[in-house]
């Protein structure tokens, strides 16, 4: 006989920590570094804050030859978190505040409650949290511990200071199983090429073995912050339907439903699709709440699905690397020889707007042997390190047609394909690798074979310039 | 300013429903069918009955070129859902009986859910299960739908009937958006592989096209059910530990908490593990808890980790396909020239068993073209048919050193690996592709070897006979 159970989300994503990247422990030690480092992005990034991050890792003590107890202290100066939303925020699986239309590295709701959580099994330590938001009086301080059962955190202490210094971020401190040893690297490269799009970021980091990395900022200015939008019409389904309708006052008519809560529907269009469904417009939403036409609703997601003269998602409301910051950031790390970058013009796929932007680089610091192509990958923001065979960008890479171009074969060629959007399609909730979305293919290829043509182009300029000399 | 949200489990996975494989309407019917099918795999296998399932899908209303309103039902004859636990285990996410320690395709506590989450989202139309349990005088049925945001169901009907045949099974009878000429061929080919692996199930599918696929039982001797487990201590970690000790009664001592609720620890090792650890063994759980000594369930939790004293898991709880069993299945299935088949001794990973079986087949019906290598994937019984390329079966396969080895060239050569545990290491809930664990890696890799060196005698033998039939 078959023995029933229900699990919270704490209790699940526990369980299945490694479907979120907490796998063996120096795999965890990444991810629970680069999941607070992105908190820590997104905090000063969305609010137009020039980064100041500091991590510092400490060695507490051995536990086996290569595994041992590390205390981890990362400051932002970030936005902060409000007082009433600190346990929430880090305590809770899916609370977040990130669960709008809008381009930021967080979107589950579980990066850094996770982090927290895998510190916490491993250790049987409580952690620490300091914050203050912006303009605020006071700093708050909570030591807590999480209560897995319940998805709640269980607070331990709590203070609040004067904000004498008007600071403004967040500070986590708490102790987490890891092996650094054998993931130093992956966390200095992480660092580093987070660096490469984020000029504009003073990033610090002090490892257990004393050493000291530090990538100052060239420039204080930030690209635009991305924005919260609506949702598309293309991007809804009939319980997104039926919710915006019930969220709205239901005096409204369906063509101000259609004009207020669709992203970039117009009085003109609104009225095109409106006769396209044979649905009429002045009919407000209590009458199609309560229209005894039980089909009424499916017929209007069904034309919403269906209609064709919608206008594309606008891409405005992202915020990507930008062509002349990518190329910039390229340039200051890996000195190439030759660099260029490929912006695409903004797509969409189901109502998400999204925009690759691309590049290629070759000399120079460029890591790998000769001939080699080496692949760096983005999504959000973010540098994706693991799991490349199952990524698009790499499947993409591997399929194309080497033969019909020409590249240096002295060195490595190096690829830099970034994908932004309101909805980066992640495979997993450990967001290393990217769904294979046939728009999404399309742009990355289209972005990959330009930056090829041009690197044939330049591959021949060198060779007959070579041939020149030789002559 | 940030706004704050929290999102219940199913407004998660309803947000995140590609994670779990409901990404287009073809795969999305593709997983549908799937996860429910193997739901009535489990309720039979895991209870002894040889499984009888009926699936018949037809096509009710044409939404666009290729996308359609489908009518899903599927029934079987398995372990039946109790009355109480129905509207639990299909109308909320994250309850399930299968979060123990047993072998089963379940594992999430999803995807029977999520199907119809799916179907409800893309049609607005309530889902109904009947299901009556082993021996039951009753038959119940509901109609519901999923209320999302509190992750639970909305009953709209619900009758009991008598239970006059003494029927035992469920029903499931749902509406949902697909496209299935895109993915016909993945779902007879998902069924195919079943049966290929469970000569024992009878497999009836009706499809939209008016098409009978049938799977005729060829015995209805089931291999034995996998038996549920006790934690293993390298197993389980300080959180997992705790809960154990709370939920023990508190007078127990330490040595007959480690001999009562660890997997294969008797009394010996369990003293030589105490005195390793410098515990006494006499101490009581209660005493263990109040004790001022604030770091000693650390200690006991460190030394459980470390010490390297403990029996291996034992693998008799799990459920292969079996030697005979998989060479039949495939003989069956494709009438090939040459088949063999290894099983592995069994292993573990992190406390948890496993099993790995392979087999390697060439000629008749094995489909590919010359010299292909066609690679067929199972996970606890699962075939995976999806995202080969992401998988650690195909990794390994790509990495190994053919010239070593011979095999027939006019012809394609198929690998069916399939790996068994108490929890298969999936990268992702839609249980697509398998992480790669070394220890598991190691396994797959031996036993594709071994069947290589089998393969080449083999080759090698063929080509002798050609050449003396050619003198
Ligand atoms: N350093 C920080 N500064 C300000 N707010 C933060 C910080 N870290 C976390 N938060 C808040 O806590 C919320 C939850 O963080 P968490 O990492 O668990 O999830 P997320 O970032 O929303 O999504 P994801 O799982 O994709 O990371 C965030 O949405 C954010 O509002
Ligand atoms: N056909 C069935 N017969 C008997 N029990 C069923 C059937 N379908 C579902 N159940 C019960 O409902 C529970 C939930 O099913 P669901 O598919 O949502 O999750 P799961 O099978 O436990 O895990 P997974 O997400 O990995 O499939 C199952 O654990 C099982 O107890
Ligand atoms: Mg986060
Ligand atoms: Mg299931």
């Amino acid at each position: 006989v078959e023995s029933y159970k229900e699990l919270s989300p704490s209790e699940f994503f526990y369980r299945n920590r490694e479907l979120a990247g907490f796998t063996n422990p120096s795999r965890s030690l990444y991810t629970a570094v680069r999941e607070l480092f992105e908190n820590a992005m997104d905090a000063c990034e969305l609010h137009g804050i020039p980064p100041d991050i500091l991590i510092i890792l400490r060695e507490i003590q051995k536990i086996s030859n290569e595994v041992s107890i590390y205390r981890l202290y990362i400051r932002d100066n970030g936005s902060g978190i409000p007082e009433e939303h600190i346990l929430g925020a880090l305590g809770k699986m899916l609370y977040s505040s990130k669960y709008i239309l809008r381009q930021s590295r967080g979107t589950f709701g579980l990066g850094g409650t996770m982090a927290l959580l895998y510190g916490q099994i491993t250790t049987n330590q409580p952690i620490k949290v300091v914050s203050a938001t912006l303009r605020s009086r006071k700093v708050h301080q909570y030591t807590f511990s999480i209560d897995i059962r319940n998805n709640r955190a269980d607070v331990k202490d709590f203070k609040r200071f004067r904000n004498k210094e008007r600071w403004h971020g967040t500070i986590i401190d708490f102790m987490l199983e890891g092996n650094y040893s054998r993931v130093r690297t992956k966390i200095v490269e992480y660092l580093k090429y987070t660096a490469t799009i984020a000029p504009y970021a003073e990033i610090t980091f002090i490892d257990p073995e004393g050493r000291f990395f530090y990538f100052k900022r060239t420039t204080t200015k930030l690209p635009k912050p991305p924005k919260e939008t609506k949702p598309h019409p293309h991007g809804i389904d009939i319980e997104i339907l039926k919710k915006m309708l019930y969220e709205s006052d239901e005096d409204m008519t369906l063509l101000e439903f259609l004009t207020n809560k669709f992203h970039r529907v117009g009085n003109r269009i609104a009225k095109k699709f409106l006769a396209y469904a044979r649905i009429p417009g002045e009919m407000t939403i209590k009458e199609l709440l309560r229209t005894s036409d039980r089909k009424l609703i499916e017929r209007l997601y069904r034309a919403l699905q269906n209609y064709d003269g919608f206008l594309a998602p606008s891409a405005n409301i992202l915020s990507p690397i930008g062509k002349e910051a990518f190329k910039e950031g390229i340039i200051k790390e890996f000195e190439p020889k030759y660099v260029d970058v490929v912006v695409r013009p903004s797509s969409s796929y189901k109502g998400h707007p999204f925009i690759v932007e691309a590049a290629v680089a070759y000399g120079g610091k460029i890591p790998g042997g000769p001939g080699e192509i080496v692949l760096f990958r983005y999504a959000n923001k973010i540098p994706l390190l693991y799991d490349e065979g199952s990524d698009v960008s790499k499947k993409i890479l591997s399929n194309l047609s080497w033969s019909s171009y020409r590249r240096p074969m002295d060195g490595p060629t190096a690829f830099f394909i970034h994908i932004c959007s309101t909805k980066v399609p992640f495979k997993s909730v450990g967001k290393e690798f990217i769904a294979d979305i046939p728009e999404v293919e399309k742009e990355i290829e289209l972005a990959v074979r330009e930056l090829l043509r041009g690197l044939t182009r330049y591959t021949r300029q060198v060779q007959k310039k070579k041939e020149a000399v030789k002559r």
